[in-house]
């Protein structure tokens, strides 16, 4: 679909991309993390999308199975939520996966 | 109002209380922590009542300054969110409020 076209497009020009809601504590988490380290990802608040945002996490689902927020891509590949997020971080797994996306 | 009386009925006589959403994973980590201490909290989930739940959510916001979740409550004291319930436990203090209020 045009959606599933635009998203693809998104996350292939970014190096770094988090779908979001602003009101979440998760996603604040791996938003402020991903700061932290120097990276200005390209966040989405699905929840001031409007009727497209349950749509693009419609689309979101089907491409990684994950309906859920946040949720986070790094040089296209999906990453996953926030505790994949922090456990990648923890096992210093997180920060060559960043150098290697030209995102820091 | 009548709603207030309801909030401070239930806080009164429930030693372990918690306001919470079944999507929120903040709320679910409290949930979660409270359970591994073996308390049974009295869990209200504000997502699955309605319209009443957005009115509770008003009614705590006056009765405590917090809008958020999820709002924790032992003995009838309002204890705060996810992260000062964390805070209290890893400071050895959130157990002696547990026994105190007859939750363990
Ligand atoms: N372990 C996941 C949890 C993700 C999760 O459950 N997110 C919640 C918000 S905190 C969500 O999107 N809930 C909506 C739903 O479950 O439909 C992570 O760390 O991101
Ligand atoms: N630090 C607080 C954060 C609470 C918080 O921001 N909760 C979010 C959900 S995770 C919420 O209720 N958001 C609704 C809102 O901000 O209106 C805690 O640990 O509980
Ligand atoms: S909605 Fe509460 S942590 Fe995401």
């Amino acid at each position: 679909s045009r959606l599933e076209d635009n998203v693809k497009k998104t996350l292939a020009e970014n190096p770094v991309v988090v779908y979001s809601k602003t009101w979440c504590s998760y996603s604040s988490e791996v938003k402020t993390l991903l700061k932290r380290l120097g990276v200005e990802p390209l966040v989405i608040e699905l929840d001031e999308l409007g009727p497209q945002g349950p749509q693009i996490q419609k689309v979101l689902e089907r491409l990684t199975g994950q309906h859920t927020v946040p949720n986070v891509f790094i040089g296209g590949k999906h990453i996953g939520g926030c505790t994949d997020t922090v456990k990648l971080y923890r096992k210093g797994e997180l920060e060559p996966l960043l150098s290697e996306a030209n995102a820091k």
